[in-house]
């Protein structure tokens, strides 16, 4: 998913309709266009209420071509409907030459169409996962709607999940595998102390989430498996039974999108698919990676843009692997950008509960991505790693 | 209408975001060099989970004529100067 970069700061909305289709009841308008508001309301704090006239956050027109906002729509098919991010005031246009249908194969179904446009109006960006409501094109009409799990990551990483929610209150899987959102050890102390070597210094070497889902600790020769807030049964175990072929003093590690596992250790790196070496490695990162120094620091992958992270001292690289070159001329860029944030950190993770954490010897920084700082808590930040995510005394 | 030749590509391309609205050149009549076109088709194909071939092949170009949200894909060429009012 992507983020325009504004959003609402209240969670109270209202809207109206102040202009509507030629060919549809207006009752019919009115209930379409609130399930499709409830779509975001599912998974989030937000309200939506709808008024009748007065200023609302939210007014939703259907117009045809030119229509004063200088984006002119342009008769049946291409462009359906357009909206408007929060900092340019979350209006929603729908284009009256489509026909607008309600539960029905023909036409252009409203719903779906709203709940899209809707997403823009709450600060949401196109997404490139196909399956997504996010994704700009329009797939026809889908008899039984799903939120896409990309989308209900999204729309939490701007608003928050839903208090009310029990669990984890994140069901909706169609296409992407529903994510593991654990409320991570910030909130719940660990149940079952250790009191091994990671016990004795917590420092870690390098921290990744496995393509399964798993999330794993590096330290030395040996790596650890983490539960929700303590090490697994039974670790720590030998990297080169985990790994075969891989050594250990690894120094980064993560998993990109396509499921592949990338360790990195000097000027080399290895690339395994789940625990099996996958290909003729170790290559050079120059190689692999050109454009990333040797001898890195920390690495992750970040959700909000699937980009990678290379840290190493005071400063970071953004690597995109689908650009050319894959890293911009204007990085490295000062860690200091990342508020709050130690030069020479240990290890970096993109948690599956949305929190970006970081590490740096027995301590560790959990990031807010919308704030883009450390985060303000209590106990505040940084916090001793030990205790709140290997079980530790 | 469904999306079939360069020029077409090139109106849908920059209206998305993938074209800069500079990126014809008046210094040179006009001109849209090589690069910037390629890697706008490229920067599309990539984005909507096509093959990223550089070239407007007929799976791109079926794709550029689905119909489809309004809202720029890429928001970086500037700020998305529209205002509410």
């Amino acid at each position: 998913y992507a983020l325009q970069g504004s959003r609402w700061r209240v969670k109270a909305l209202t809207y109206k309709i102040s202009k509507y289709p030629k060919r549809l009841k207006r009752s019919d308008v009115d209930t379409e266009v609130a399930k499709a508001f409830s779509v975001w309301s599912e998974f989030t704090d937000l309200t939506f209420t709808a008024k009748a006239s007065g200023p609302v956050h939210i007014e939703i027109k259907f117009v045809e071509s030119e229509h004063g906002d200088g984006d002119a729509f342009d008769g049946v098919g291409g462009t359906l409907a357009h909206a408007f991010f929060p900092v340019f005031g979350g209006d929603a246009h729908f284009d009256d030459a489509e026909l607008w249908t309600v539960n029905s194969p023909r036409g252009t179904n409203l719903f779906q169409v709203a709940a899209h446009e809707f997403g823009h109006s709450l600060g949401l960006s196109h997404s490139d996962v196909r399956s997504a409501l996010m994704a700009p094109f329009y797939r026809g009409y889908e008899p039984v709607f799903k939120l896409d799990t990309d989308d209900v990551l999204a729309i939490q990483a701007l608003y928050g999940k839903k208090s009310t929610q029990s669990g984890n209150g994140l069901n909706p899987t169609s296409g992407g595998a529903s994510p593991r959102t654990t409320t991570r050890p910030a909130f719940a102390p660990p149940r079952a102390p250790r009191d091994d070597m990671i016990c004795k210094d917590p420092k870690i070497d390098a921290l990744f989430n496995s393509a399964e889902g798993q999330t794993y600790a590096l330290k030395g020769n040996k790596y650890y498996r983490l539960t929700e807030n303590s090490v697994a049964e039974g670790y720590p175990k030998l990297i080169s039974e985990g790994w075969p072929g891989l050594p250990g003093d690894i120094d980064a590690a993560f998993t990109y999108k396509n499921g592949k596992t990338y360790f990195f250790k000097g000027t080399k790196y290895w690339r395994y698919n789940g625990r099996q070496m996958d290909g003729d490695y170790p290559k050079e990162i120059s190689e692999g990676f050109t454009g990333i120094p040797d001898h890195l620091d920390a690495a992750m992958v970040w959700g909000g843009n699937g980009k990678i992270y290379f840290y190493k001292g005071s400063k970071f690289w953004r690597f995109d692997p689908l650009k050319r070159p894959p890293v911009k001329s204007s990085y490295p860029k000062p860690i200091s950008n990342w508020e709050g944030l130690p030069n020479s950190i240990d290890a970096a993770l993109q948690y599956t509960n949305g929190y970006t954490y970081f590490f740096k010897g027995d301590k560790y920084y959990r990031f807010n991505d919308r704030t883009f700082a450390v985060d303000a808590a209590d106990p505040p930040f940084p916090r001793p790693s030990g205790h709140w995510w290997f079980g530790c005394k | 209408a469904p999306v079939s030749t360069t020029t077409q590509a090139e109106i849908y391309l920059s209206q998305f975001g993938y074209l800069p609205a500079s990126a014809r050149n008046p210094a040179n009549g006009g001109l849209l060099d090589a690069s910037t076109w390629i890697k706008a088709v490229q920067d599309f194909q990539s984005f909507a989970g096509l093959n990223v071939t550089g070239e407007l092949d007929d799976e791109t170009m079926q794709l550029m004529s689905k119909p489809r949200c309004g809202v720029r894909d890429k928001v970086g060429y500037g700020t998305d100067s529209r205002s509410k009012r």
